[in-house]
């Protein structure tokens, strides 16, 4: 207000509360309104303030999830190093073939450096591991990682960083700093990408040696399997599709000469294969209970059944660990959901100071179900192992070159489906300690 | 790189390891606890 102060606030002889006090009192309050380029830009601050530091997650203009880069200064640089660009070098300068008089000199350096046990690996010819890559991609001999009886075990070698129940659909990254889980495994809404279905052999079933193994050991062990069949199939006897045990083969697969092991395929009958892959879904689907109406319910971790919960664990390899990653459990892989994002390092170091880490990295969902209902694994990339190889999904391309402008924005993803590898089940079925891929250099 | 496991079980589901703990392959990482009846 311009009015003049009153007389009694001008009375100096008077304290200086009094005089305020009357001030306060004797001046009258008018009202003017504001000029409305000032009301445009407290609109104009108010939408700054509610879009940068309101959600962490947000939709951009084509209804893609984008997610904010939130830490330290620290972390702020790392975002704008092209470490992408920098994960693909990595991975060429080690895909370089090593001269083959310091191939066991090197790789022994590294499995000293960084505690790998050169006891357990399939070829101990260190000569035959043409790079650091191919190295760093090692198969282990049969049996040095026996599976345990319970119902989960882990997928890799590694260290246990965190787990627990998940509540409010928000993963605990590290106490204290949680993430969205509907951004880490990607929601369905009008605007996600359509399915590609992607076509995976059946013979893909037979490209492990341990998984021929279980599932020869469980049909023996399972008199019902046929009975299982003849339901799942719909179908009531099943007198023609007596299953006859695959020959075991009886010894171990050698390597070829350059090093890497082919999937061994002698012992496969042709004319068993069909009815080989039907008994092999219908052992999983026995073990897990799965009836032809759970597959209509969704792949989501949002609608989890009465009495139950929603639980994550993350897994930390470290550079020296055995890079291939194996089946947690029995379970069906219904779809995989592919985002391209940035390429940290998921280091815990990192863990602790970047928030949304691994919603931000690249990473594959595959999603599915297992006995208790739903069933995610999600292999995340690093700068150093930015590509992720599924070994039933040769369509999967991660740690692609795109160029800066045209990156697909963190939180957009590319989504198959895996139906074609048993209709009778709705997607790919794996049993527990089957291999499922793996990291790979770069 | 790292291996993330998201998966509804029942309430009775207990986890085995300890934070900071090193696995392996096919060790133990959870089980549910059966009902006694």
């Amino acid at each position: 207000t311009t009015n003049p102060i009153p007389e009694s606030a001008k009375d100096k002889s008077r304290p200086l509360y009094q005089r305020l006090s009357a001030a306060w009192k004797d001046t009258p309050t008018k009202w003017y309104p504001l000029p409305l380029a000032v009301g445009a830009l407290l609109l104009v601050a108010i939408d700054y303030r509610k879009n940068h530091t309101g959600k962490e997650v947000h939709l951009d203009e084509h209804g893609n999830e984008v997610v904010k880069l939130k830490g330290p200064w620290q972390v702020h640089v790392l975002g704008a190093l092209p470490l992408r660009n920098l994960s693909r070098l990595w991975g060429y300068l080690n895909s370089l073939e090593l001269p083959v008089w310091f191939r066991p000199f090197g790789f022994r350096l590294y499995s000293y450096i960084f505690g790998c046990n050169l006891d357990e690996i399939e070829n101990t010819d260190l000569t035959q591991y043409k790079s650091l890559g191919d190295f760093f991609y090692r198969r282990l001999k049969d049996g040095v990682r026996p599976i345990a009886d319970s119902v989960l075990v882990s997928p890799a070698d590694g260290k246990v960083l965190h787990f627990g129940t998940i509540s409010d659909l928000h993963v605990e990254q590290v106490k204290g700093i949680t993430y969205s889980l509907d951004a880490f495994l990607g929601v369905e809404n009008p605007s996600s990408p359509s399915s590609t279905v992607i076509e995976i052999p059946k013979t893909e079933h037979h490209d492990n040696k341990n998984h021929e193994v279980v599932t020869d050991e469980e049909f023996a062990n399972v008199n019902g399997i046929q009975y299982s069949l003849g339901n799942l199939l719909g179908s009531g006897s099943t007198k023609s599709q007596q299953h006859q045990p695959r020959k075991t083969p009886t010894s171990t697969p050698s390597p070829s000469s350059s090093g890497t092991q082919t999937p061994d395929q002698t012992h496969l009958d042709p004319s068993q294969s069909v009815q080989d892959n039907l008994a092999h879904d219908a052992t999983v689907a026995y073990e897990m209970g799965v009836r032809p109406a759970l597959r209509r319910r969704s792949t989501s971790g949002s609608d989890v059944q009465e009495g139950h919960a929603l639980n994550f664990v993350v897994i930390y390899l470290a550079p020296g660990d055995y890079h291939r990653f194996h089946s947690p459990t029995a379970w069906i892989v219904q779809k995989r959901r592919h985002f391209v994002g940035e390429l940290f390092s998921v280091s815990p170091y990192m863990a602790k100071r970047l928030q949304n880490l691994f919603v931000l990295n690249e990473r594959v969902a595959l999603l599915g179900r297992w006995k208790h209902g739903f069933f995610g694994m999600v292999p995340v990339g690093a700068t150093n192992v930015g590509s992720i190889k599924i070994n039933f999904d040769s369509a999967l391309r991660t740690n692609e070159l795109h160029p800066r402008r045209s990156h697909p924005p963190p939180g957009t993803y590319t989504e198959a489906t895996y139906s074609s590898a048993s209709p009778i089940l709705g997607g790919k079925p794996l049993n527990k300690g089957e291999e499922m891929g793996g990291f790979c250099l770069g | 790189s790292t291996v993330v496991l998201v998966f509804e079980a029942p309430l009775s589901f207990e986890f085995k390891v300890g934070a900071g703990q090193k696995v392996k392959v096919g060790e133990v990482l959870g089980d549910v606890k059966e009902d006694v009846k």
